[in-house]
């Protein structure tokens, strides 16, 4: 790896980006996930965190452009140079741009933007190029395996050279450390690859998959082999254990977090102020007093509430709730019962019921595969 | 020598000026008022050289197949060299 002369990088650790425009390549949804995704592979193996902001200055301007575009290097039309970015710093600095006529893609059809994006933010984090040719920072594009985490280790050495190693990650180690459960005076934590493992909630977190269990969580990458064990006291001080259930709207960038009959809703490491309320605030009947499981399917703009055997569903465009409860398995064929958690990856449900979990195609409506609950982590 | 066909030596100046652009974009080559010379230290050779060892290509100094497939990729527009 190399890092740009007088090895520029960020004096701080919570970092700031915002999109300025979007590529009509892609859905907006689409780009922001990509972005996301994207900043997420550098923050899993640095302290660094990525806050996403939608108006004012950011220290990483991202814009999609053609030819020309207010900077000294432009853009050459199709194929060729198909993005740039620019090293840690004020105005330009961090800034990576996009070339619109490229054909941007979230397959490995055309040019993968995530991919693309990945490299750029190596820029706008302080890396240069790598000679490495199997290196995210390689200057050309590749083919790429997209289940395959894209940083290589030559990419991680020099990241972590200037900004350290994932503290969380650190913490993990040393919480995660299974002591013998005859020497501890603690209760053993709860281990990953234990089969009889249950979830109180698994939720997506901008771009993670954060699954709750008693007082702790894990965040894992869907891309990246390890997971990230933390109390979720070390995140949300005031919320206590043992959540019931977990839905984000990524494109509000909101969580929100159930536990009795209050909920709060999150925005990365903030409890957003008014919270907790009650659980009626948001419709529900008051002879509700729990949620076990939720879950917001951004493709219809519907959120499901899971209680026992039934749920209730809002849907934000007409902005109603169910007037009563339906069977799950009226909706969701071959999911019987009470789920403990539900969450949606790419075009699918996942229901956690017990030490199942069960894959579910919402466009075949039935159940496509019979998993673990583990299934997620590298066991 | 035999003259080039026509059409054989259009490829060649194509790729030798896909070349100089590349090494112009990426690696702070400037082409002096002078028309190539075609020393093995010339400017230009020696930018190639420096290219192709970057992707560790054989490092020929001429515009070989290899190094003509390289240009044409897609690539980040930020340069190899610290500029």
């Amino acid at each position: 790896f190399t890092t740009f002369a007088g090895e520029p990088k960020w004096a701080k650790q919570v970092l700031t980006y915002r999109i300025l425009n979007y590529t009509p390549d892609l859905r907006p949804v689409d780009v922001n996930a990509s972005i996301k995704k994207a900043l997420s592979v550098w923050s899993s193996v640095t302290p660094l965190k990525f806050i996403k902001k939608d108006r004012g200055d950011a220290d990483i301007m991202i814009s999609f452009a053609a030819r020309a575009h207010n900077d000294f290097m432009p853009f050459d039309g199709p194929g060729g140079s198909i993005a740039h970015a620019y090293a840690p710093g004020k105005d330009f600095g961090g800034d990576a741009h996009f070339d619109e006529d490229e054909t941007w893609t979230k397959s490995t059809e055309g040019t993968n933007l995530f991919y693309v994006a990945a490299h750029e933010f190596g820029h706008s984090l302080g890396l240069f190029h790598s000679k490495d040719s199997n290196a995210l920072m390689y200057p050309v594009y590749r083919k790429f395996d997209p289940s395959v985490f894209p940083l290589h280790q030559d990419d991680i050495n020099g990241i972590q050279y200037l900004y350290g190693p994932s503290n969380t990650h650190n913490d993990q180690r040393e919480s995660t450390e299974i002591k013998d459960p005859t020497e501890s005076k603690e209760p053993t934590l709860p281990n990953t690859c234990d089969p009889s493992l249950t979830f109180d909630a698994v939720t997506t977190f901008r771009g993670e998959i954060m699954f709750f269990k008693d007082k702790h969580f894990w965040r894992k990458h869907p891309a990246v082999q390890t997971a990230d064990f933390n109390l979720i006291s070390s995140f949300w001080p005031r919320l206590p254990p043992g959540v019931d259930a977990a839905y984000e709207i990524p494109e509000k960038d909101k969580t929100v977090i159930f536990k009795g009959n209050e909920f709060w809703v999150v925005r990365g490491d903030t409890i957003l102020p008014g919270y907790p309320q009650k659980i009626h605030t948001l419709g529900f009947s008051k002879d509700i007093t729990k949620i076990d499981a939720a879950f917001y399917n951004g493709n219809e703009g519907k959120t499901y509430y899971f209680i026992a055997d039934k749920f209730l569903s809002y849907d934000k465009r007409s902005q109603s709730m169910d007037r009563k409860p339906i069977l799950i398995s009226n909706e969701f064929p071959g999911i019987n019962g009470k789920i403990d958690a539900v969450f949606q990856h790419e075009n699918f449900f996942y229901f956690f019921c017990g030490r199942k979990q069960f894959e579910f195609d919402p466009d075949k409506k039935r159940v496509t595969r019979l998993l673990k609950t583990n299934f997620w982590f590298p066991c | 020598s035999r003259a080039l066909p026509a059409g054989t030596r259009q490829k060649e100046e194509g790729g030798i000026q896909l070349t100089q652009k590349y090494l112009e974009n990426y690696y702070g080559f400037k082409k002096d008022g002078e028309s190539f010379i075609w020393k093995s230290n010339s400017p230009m050779t020696k930018k190639i050289k420096e290219m192709q060892e970057f992707f560790g290509l054989e490092v020929t100094g001429k515009v070989d197949s290899g190094t003509l497939d390289l240009v044409q990729k897609r690539r980040c527009g930020f340069p190899d060299v610290a500029g």
